[in-house]
């Protein structure tokens, strides 16, 4: 029997939502420690890793693992039908092919429940090795987001540098060129608005904004973003789920030909 | 010009 239960439909709305850009399917890993999914899109460019812990969830159930292969579109359009502020929990079988969503308003006068086959999806599981990263750059998500909406517009690669200064992004195109400058803040009393770089070495590395466009998606989950850069790896763009979890985009860099 | 390449060109199959 596996069921999870959260007081708030809207985190899981925002789960959904912060991944269904990238992926038309995922299969969700239940065990003991909570909920894991881990997929790379469909051009396998990026790779998506989420973690919702168990112990952030309201009610957590799992007696066996199992692996729950959804579509994230019908998942959505099951997602719509609650409210922001139901409670929603999610219950399997053992060796079930349903997963069933149960809606509950706060009042508990309305009751609904939805229940959605499951895929067998063949899925490749990727090792993601422990890095030390040479820059990891912390700001806030809406800022993030901000600039990769406003530099997306003018040419398809953003290149990230960031120094001990700052971070520096950079787009150049038909049209011209953009270059956003985020210095690092002192910023102490304002921690959720500031911008702070740990760096061990400047790196200075192309990506598709496109992919970052979709990785943004989360920013409603989290007032951060974190940014993870060494040479020659992915990105790892990370959006911490409070009390709950996290999701990490990773990106492969755009090389020179 | 840039080359996108694949993530798993960066992690291994488990």
């Amino acid at each position: 029997m596996f069921e999870a239960r959260l007081t708030s439909a809207a985190t899981l709305k925002k789960v959904l939502e912060a991944v269904k850009e990238l992926l038309n399917e995922a299969s969700f890993d239940c065990s003991d420690s909570g909920i894991q999914l881990q997929a790379m899109d469909n051009s396998h460019v990026s790779l998506v890793s989420l973690t919702l812990r168990s112990d952030g969830f309201d009610k957590y159930r799992c007696d066996r693992s199992l692996t729950m292969g959804m579509n994230l579109a019908s998942m959505s359009k099951i997602l719509k039908c609650a409210n922001n502020d139901d409670t929603v929990t999610i219950k399997a079988q053992d060796d079930a092919d349903t997963v069933t969503f149960v809606f509950e308003s706060k009042k508990q006068e309305k009751i609904s429940d939805y229940e959605m086959k499951l895929m067998n999806l063949d899925q490749e599981h990727l090792g993601i090795p422990e890095t030390d990263f040479s820059c990891v750059i912390r700001m806030p998500s809406v800022e993030f987001a901000r600039i990769v909406r406003d530099l997306a517009q003018f040419g398809e690669t953003v290149l990230i540098c960031c120094t001990k200064e700052g971070v520096k992004f950079s787009v150049s195109g038909d049209v011209g060129s953009a270059n956003v400058k985020l210095a690092q803040t002192n910023n102490f009393d304002k921690e959720e608005e500031s911008v702070s770089i740990e760096m061990q070495e400047p790196v200075s590395l192309s990506f598709a904004c496109q992919y970052l466009i979709s990785f943004t998606k989360a920013t409603p989950l989290s007032p951060r973003v974190q940014l993870s850069m060494s040479s020659n790896v992915p990105l790892v763009v990370e959006y911490e789920i409070a009390e709950l979890g996290y999701i990490r985009y990773y990106l492969a860099p755009k090389i020179e030909d | 010009k840039h080359i996108q390449k694949s993530i798993r060109n960066y992690f291994k199959t488990k």
